[in-house]
């Protein structure tokens, strides 16, 4: 048990090593609390953000732990993978910068599997092959093809330009 | 194997009209207002794919995906959801390019599911998705809300997570 | 007690239908579960955004959860007003028309009370009659009066414009 | 009472020099990248005022809210935060226009307060804001991530929360 355990734990903190230092030129690892003592105590998320001193990820801000939460779930990812990836608004608490960054890792990441995102911004849409805009109407859901003029309205709101 | 499109009627706020969404193999991207159905067409699709915990579907009860119609217009019967999936590698164990997977809803609560048209029983729709791995409890869905619980993980729970998954 | 409960109850309940209006052109308004019962049940804030029907706020969407949670403290606010309030990204879930609309509100309530608000939108900003900028500098943070024309600069960590 | 302005040294990141942050009495907006201080500002705040629970302060003892330098910078050996607060009310019982709020923390763990200067205790620090209404458990203090954690409360905890408030 061990044994597998530890096989998963490595192979995770090396695809989370390179993800993280792709999306913030910093660098993050897993630490195991007690390597004598695996199940009964924790796993820390160490990050070092550029430079900044390493610090355990519930000790960053709450845009970094955003980061250091996105980049765990694509190291998973990458050792589980799979065909198409779901991901609902994962970039909420994300600076201009970042999300930036996330949408160039998610569009290289989407050569090798279909990725369906919602987001609300704009910077991640500009990165996207195909757009989607959604929006209310008389209680019912519209889904429009999206064109980039219509980028402020369907985000705003205001849907009178749609086609 | 990829979604190539999702088709949809009477599911929350899609409205009693089917709504058909094609996507493309790479990276799409949907937006829009707040409350306007984006998580509702994901929820769509994991409905679709087998998903049965009302919780994670964000209803009280199944019953409660039909569409309740708006404050001029009435509620839907039921809810058919089609989601069809590229199979031009055979990872889903059936001769077609494209796999169609349906699911129906009734207002009674009886589910109906099909196969490239054809019904087929609960556990046979689960065991086929299964073999090409694929699973609405996967980890290739990642809810909304789902980075923030991550984020606020303290190292036991990271190591509990970590367990669970390998 | 039963009293002394029930007047704050009407009191925030009064307020919540107001602000919620405001910030949505729809409505809201607190309901006890069992009013016979009310310290073993709970209290439900129901809310009709515009053009659909109502719903509890646990069954809504994630932006919407967000503008009910806000009306409801800035309710809170009006019955036990402070002189100064101070708001930590309170609009991170918001689309663009949501954000502006409480940043109206918000423009609205500082007239009578200060407000400091950090947050990463620029509909927000755009509002708000003083501006900082703060940015990293190995590993310190420099805090600069904020100029419009260093607005994409400073939210997206770009910082070579400072002044 | 509303603040005119906020001077700290040695506090979390915001470094070794003493940064000054003048306020205006309307609507005041601090911005900028993920990780550059902004919630550290808040904190700042908060700590003058009172605040000594590590959680709410976001760190695991008070000692380690003192700037622990970077790769190249030396740690701090005490924190030494100023709040100006506007006083032409005479809401705070001091006869003066503004009242200056300090607090030292020393690496030893040894808080100092002073009022307008003046040297007090804690218990006359505290005794004092709270005539004018002001405490860091205060509602008018909304930090990051309440709105998320409201968000999701259900109607129990709800009936809760008006129960302490009222
Ligand atoms: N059974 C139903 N019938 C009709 N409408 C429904 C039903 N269930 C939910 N809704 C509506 O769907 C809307 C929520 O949609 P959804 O969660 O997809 O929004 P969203 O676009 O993801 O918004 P956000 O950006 O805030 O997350 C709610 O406003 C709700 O009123
Ligand atoms: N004692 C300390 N000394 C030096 N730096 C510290 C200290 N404590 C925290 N920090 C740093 O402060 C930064 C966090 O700052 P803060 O939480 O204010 O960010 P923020 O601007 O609010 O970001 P976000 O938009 O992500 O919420 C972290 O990167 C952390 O490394
Ligand atoms: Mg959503
Ligand atoms: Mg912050």
């Amino acid at each position: 048990k061990r044994h597998v355990f530890l096989t998963g734990f490595e192979k995770i903190d090396k695809e989370l090593r390179v993800i993280f230092t792709n999306l913030t030129g910093g660098a993050a690892w897993l630490e195991l609390e007690d390597p004598d003592e695996i199940f009964s105590k924790g796993v820390f998320l160490m990050t070092q953000f550029l430079d900044k001193l390493p610090r355990e990820s519930s000790a960053v801000s709450g845009g970094e732990k955003t980061v250091s939460a996105i980049s765990f779930i694509l190291a998973i990812q990458s050792v589980y993978p799979s065909h198409f990836y779901m991901f609902d608004e994962i970039d909420a608490h994300l600076d201009v910068r970042n999300s930036e960054r996330l949408a160039d890792l998610l569009r290289e990441r989407a050569v090798n599997a279909q990725i369906i995102a919602v987001t609300l911004k704009d910077t991640v849409l500009a990165r996207a092959s195909l757009v989607y805009g959604v929006y209310m109407e008389k209680g019912t859901s519209q889904i429009v093809k999206y064109r980039p003029d219509l980028a402020v309205a369907t985000t705003s709101g205001k849907q009178q330009q749609h086609q | 194997v990829f979604i190539r499109k999702v088709e949809a009627r009477g599911f929350k706020s899609l409205g009693d009209k089917t709504v058909v969404v094609k996507f493309e193999p790479s990276f799409n991207a949907i937006t829009g207002p707040n409350g306007s159905g984006k998580s509702n067409i994901m929820d769509s699709i994991l409905f679709c794919l087998g998903q049965n915990s009302p919780k994670k579907l964000r209803v009280d009860r199944l019953t409660s995906l039909i569409y309740d119609g708006g404050p001029s217009v009435k509620r839907s019967q039921s809810i058919r959801v089609s989601v069809t999936l590229d199979n031009t590698k055979r990872q889903i164990p059936l001769d077609s390019d494209t796999v169609t997977v349906t699911r129906e809803l009734r207002q009674t609560g009886e589910n109906i599911y099909l196969l490239n048209g054809k019904r087929v029983t609960k556990n046979v729709m689960n065991e086929t998705l299964s073999i090409a791995l694929i699973s609405p409890e996967g980890l290739n869905f990642v809810p909304q809300g789902i980075i923030t619980r991550l984020s606020e993980l303290v190292p036991d729970e990271k190591r509990g997570l970590i367990e669970e998954i390998v």
